[in-house]
């Protein structure tokens, strides 16, 4: 038991994660791995060789989630309430209960422009085609 | 750990890619964003004609109101009028036809037959499109016909102009073919600019029964129900400047999933 002169610990405020990537989410969470966050995998439609086919955009962001979800006491992280409970239970049984993965949390439509075969015009939209957001699932 | 060799060939050397990862990229992205088969190379592009001016301020529309979220996507002059009935004709935000569409085609008219000054009047013009490639799986919820009016000499530009839009129904040997009234649209012989007639009854008529796409027709007459040569009064036609030609926009939404009917 603490002896009574301990200061009251200052509890540690768990608040959700903020979705955008921070400074903090740099911190490799440990021995170099970094956070869950958004990494972005752009591939132009030109170097595809489509410039006169597809008239907008001219690429296609590609984004993806990638990072660790691990519980690093003590500092920020993108993760749902659940995930940290899952997490925690996870690091009790890791055999039984898997720990939460990176994945996303927002999705959002891309829109396409392009020729058809008839040489009409044609505007697609994906919808929840594009990550948004990522965060520990 | 995938991605991450992707997003490295990707960023550092995509250039030195090899052919069959080439085309494996191609067909990821083709069947990610659901588009057709690898593209045709096409002829080399003349000026872009009035389709894709037209449906690339519709996309830059639709994109900046998926960047900012609903309600958001500014559209400019030459699409605000588009749609006829959700889209008001001050600068809204987009319409609910234009937010909600999966998908938006453009055709330009293939076949135009006129009667004209060497022949009897009433006067018209017909528009015949070719739809062929019309995405499976989705329903029309708005189409529209437009055609740009210059201005034209002798035209006394405070007479107003009765321009009304028919589906061709059926056509009858020796006889006038069936008609229905799609739109009509009174306008000062003095007003240049792009008109557009809602279609959209004719366009579902086809998409549900191709053959009996016999395209449109249109008519011009005065106050005084004269019937005008649709050329004469500036209504520019195939031959007209690239930029200004006549074409066709349909709406398609994805068929939400049939729910099943309260028992």
């Amino acid at each position: 038991a603490a002896s009574p002169n301990t200061q009251r610990k200052k509890k540690h405020k768990n608040d959700l994660p903020h979705n955008r990537t921070g400074l903090l989410d740099h911190t490799p969470v440990s021995n170099g791995r970094q956070a869950c966050k958004k990494h972005e995998l752009y591939v132009s439609f030109s170097d595809l060789g489509w410039k006169d086919w597809v008239l907008a955009p001219s690429g296609y962001s590609a984004y993806y989630c990638a990072g660790e979800c691990d519980y690093p006491l003590g500092s920020c992280m993108n993760a749902t309430n659940h995930a940290l409970i899952q997490l925690v239970v996870h690091l009790i049984k890791p055999d039984e209960v898997p720990k939460a993965c990176c994945a996303p949390t927002k999705l959002s439509p891309i829109s396409v422009l392009f020729y058809d075969d008839n040489n009409n015009v044609i505007l697609k939209k994906h919808r929840n085609m594009v990550v948004k957001t990522c965060g520990c699932q | 750990c995938v991605c991450g060799q992707m997003e490295g060939m990707v960023h550092s050397s995509f250039r030195r890619l090899s052919g069959r990862e080439k085309k494996e990229m191609q067909k990821e992205i083709l069947s990610i964003l659901g588009l057709p088969g690898r593209p045709r190379p096409h002829p080399p592009l003349r000026p872009p004609s009035s389709a894709p001016l037209f449906m690339l301020d519709l996309y830059h529309a639709v994109s900046a109101e998926e960047d900012e979220g609903p309600g958001v996507g500014f559209i400019p002059e030459s699409v605000s009028h588009a749609v006829l009935p959700t889209l008001s004709t001050h600068t809204p935000p987009l319409g609910t036809v234009v937010s909600e569409a999966d998908t938006v085609m453009s055709f330009v008219n293939l076949v135009e037959h006129e009667r004209d000054l060497l022949q009897s009047r009433p006067y018209w013009k017909e528009f015949r499109f070719d739809l062929t490639p019309l995405p499976q799986g989705e329903t029309v919820t708005a189409a529209e016909f437009r055609i740009y009016k210059t201005l034209t000499l002798g035209q006394r530009a405070n007479r107003t102009l009765h321009i009304s839009v028919y589906e061709i129904q059926r056509e009858k040997r020796h006889r006038e073919p069936e008609l229905v009234l799609l739109d009509m649209q009174s306008v000062p012989a003095g007003q240049e600019g792009w008109l557009a007639f809602d279609v959209t009854t004719a366009s579902n008529h086809w998409l549900l029964h191709p053959r009996s796409n016999l395209g449109i027709r249109l008519y011009v007459e005065t106050e005084d129900d004269r019937s005008l040569s649709v050329g004469w009064v500036g209504l520019v036609g195939r031959r007209g400047p690239r930029s200004k030609q006549p074409f066709m926009v349909t709406f398609f939404r994805a068929s939400q999933a049939p729910c099943r009917p309260p028992r």
